[in-house]
């Protein structure tokens, strides 16, 4: 279950977002979801850098995924890291 | 809404009037300058081609507040078919009702390189409909919106009490005792998200819009119910857990499995639940994945 804790170790968080947020008339219900493999596995990713280790969607930076999420009128609110994943929590 | 993104692929779900398509262009043209990635087919008039595509939704309850190619499924069917080459678009459902749902869908490429992992990959959705007045209620947040009181981050605080006091951390009988990581937020003046990640590499989320006359949740997740359980725990008791805290008036559950004998489980144990009526029961066989879908109402 969760703690307190989780209130407190957030990888990245908008409070000036969050504090200022309202969302009256901006939900609609029934939502979009969209889902891409780039491939099967991460195993399955190709070494494109010559170096030791492989880059993968968790090495693009946050102010490109920034960008990408305004074409979908999505802010970012707070993001939560793990060993193997990023869970963003977006506006709307 | 919320992004999930693993190193080989991600999940977007968004809310509202979102232009979620939007961003395919964008998103594909950073993943190959960012990362090198080849994603373009020369034998698909340089289309291009992940390993899989998913684009799903129920039908919108109020389609025309959409923007753009959202307007339609037909036009967000064109318009994906703009970018890759090999995508099914399904209509799942009755069609003459307002709650079908769809489904676009490409053809897995084939595995480029062998891999050692054999992980059956399965995504549970329940769409909710009509939610019990009462249960609504605990989505309903007072607080104002002020940008000057940024450092108290209410939003975060009252999406940590909600997911606190409902039991939605409880969905899962986590038996193995793997790391969980949550975050919620609670909108002004109402509504509800939530990301919960379980063993660093499993998530289940959450979106909650209130409101009397039009109210709705969802539920996604792809969490392997019996690996965390230790076999304790199925996706019907998950699918109980869930419907015990919304107690919508409608729902519709969407599974994909690529093992058929979980998916035909699933189907058995979802038959006969307590309080619903069952109106359709639908499965397809997808490729590599079978999709299960199935609706159900209160009696």
């Amino acid at each position: 279950t969760v703690t307190i804790h989780e209130l407190t170790n957030h990888t990245y968080i908008d409070k000036e977002l969050s504090a200022a947020l309202d969302s009256t008339d901006a939900f609609e219900g029934p939502e979009k979801l969209l889902e891409i493999w780039f491939y099967a596995h991460s195993e399955d990713i190709p070494n494109t850098n010559n170096k030791a280790s492989k880059r993968t969607l968790r090495d693009i930076p946050l102010d490109q995924w920034v960008e990408i999420l305004k074409l979908v009128k999505c802010e970012v609110l707070s993001i939560k890291s793990t060993k193997q994943m990023h869970a963003f929590l977006l506006s709307e | 809404s919320s992004l999930f993104i693993y190193d080989h692929r991600l999940t977007l779900k968004t809310c509202g009037t979102t232009t979620t398509l939007l961003c395919l262009e964008r998103l594909l043209d950073v993943v190959q300058e960012q990362l090198g990635w080849r994603l373009k087919n020369p034998d698909t008039n340089g289309k291009y081609s992940p390993f899989k595509v998913f684009y799903s939704r129920r039908c919108f309850m109020f389609p025309l507040k959409q923007r753009g190619i959202h307007k339609s499924w037909s036009s967000e069917v064109d318009y994906l078919n703009q970018f890759f080459s090999n995508g099914r678009s399904y209509l799942v459902g009755r069609n003459d009702q307002s709650n079908h749902w769809n489904l676009y869908v490409t053809e897995s490429q084939p595995v480029i390189a062998t891999s050692n992992s054999s992980q059956n990959d399965e995504t549970l959705e329940v769409l909710m409909t009509g939610i019990d007045p009462s249960s609504a209620k605990q989505f309903v947040s007072e607080r104002s919106v002020d940008a000057a009181s940024s450092n108290a981050d209410e939003g975060h605080l009252l999406g940590y009490n909600i997911t606190k006091s409902t039991g939605l951390d409880r969905v899962y009988d986590n038996r193995t005792q793997v790391n969980f990581t949550h975050d919620a937020f609670a909108f002004t003046p109402c509504g509800y998200s939530s990301n919960m990640v379980l063993d660093e590499q499993f998530y289940y989320t959450l979106h909650v819009t209130p409101e009397k006359g039009w109210s709705y949740a969802s539920f996604e997740s792809n969490v392997p119910v019996r690996q965390v359980s230790n076999n304790e725990q199925d996706n019907s008791q998950v699918l109980a857990n869930v419907l015990a805290v919304f107690q919508p008036a409608e729902f519709c559950l969407t599974f994909f499995s690529k093992d058929s004998l979980t998916l035909n489980q699933l189907a058995q144990l979802v038959q006969n639940i307590k309080n619903y009526s069952k109106r359709d029961r639908i499965i397809y066989d997808l490729d590599d994945y079978q999709l299960l879908y199935m609706r159900f109402e209160k009696r």
